[in-house]
């Protein structure tokens, strides 16, 4: 589950 | 998307929209901890530098803009405009003893060591404590405006609403970040306190003061 790809939350 | 999330990102907006209102309004930032205002903005700033390198959405884009555009607004209107109403001697908190240990602890428990994943790392560590000077100045005035306790309300409930959505994530996409988790879960206990005296005091009409 690597995280750090989507940061796509406020 | 989920609902948890919009309802959140809506909440965490009306809170920012309330407090600017508030001090544009009545001219004053009686009872306001500036200093958690320049955390909010140092938040949002090591947060959406990804404005510069990445487009999610509109919606991702347009909010992030707010969110910074409003939270400079309100440290502007704190200590310029009306900084003559500012009541620094309660809003003593200090900040070093926030920034410094989240800063180290975010260089050490993180995602990805680079510079952009650590600054977000950052943010959402300070985010989780951030609040922290505006609580201890209503713990030293020992009273807060209702309008202020609204905006509390509000900022409280957006990450609660957040801890949600990351059930909800999980649950149907398979997602989780335990470092927003973990920060959120804390940022929401940090309010507890606040939520049970806004329930049992303001919403029965009553002020929020703190027994002396």
């Amino acid at each position: 589950l690597d995280s750090t790809t989507d940061k796509d939350e406020l | 998307m989920n609902i948890f999330r919009l309802t959140g990102d809506l909440s965490h907006l009306a809170a920012i929209i309330i407090l600017l209102l508030k001090i544009w309004k009545t001219r004053s930032c009686a009872g306001i901890s500036g200093k958690s205002q320049i955390l909010f903005a140092l938040v949002f700033t090591t947060r959406y530098l990804d404005l510069l390198t990445s487009f999610i959405s509109f919606y991702n884009t347009i909010m992030k803009l707010i969110y910074i555009g409003c939270a400079y607004a309100t440290v502007y209107l704190i200590y310029m405009k009306f900084k003559a109403t500012y009541d620094g001697n309660h809003d003593s908190f200090r900040l070093e003893f926030l920034v410094v240990p989240v800063g180290g602890l975010a260089c050490l428990v993180n995602h990805d060591f680079s510079f952009l994943e650590i600054l977000w790392t950052f943010s959402i560590y300070l985010e989780s404590v951030a609040i922290l000077p505006q609580l201890f100045m209503i713990s030293k005035t020992g009273e807060a405006e209702t309008i202020t306790t609204h905006y509390l309300f509000f900022l409280g409930l957006y990450r609660a609403l957040y801890l949600f959505n990351w059930i909800w994530r999980f649950y149907f996409e398979g997602f989780f970040d335990m470092i927003a988790i973990v920060a959120g879960v804390v940022q929401t206990i940090l309010y507890c306190d606040f939520f049970y005296l806004y329930v049992t005091k303001v919403l029965k009409g009553k002020k929020l003061s703190l027994p002396a």
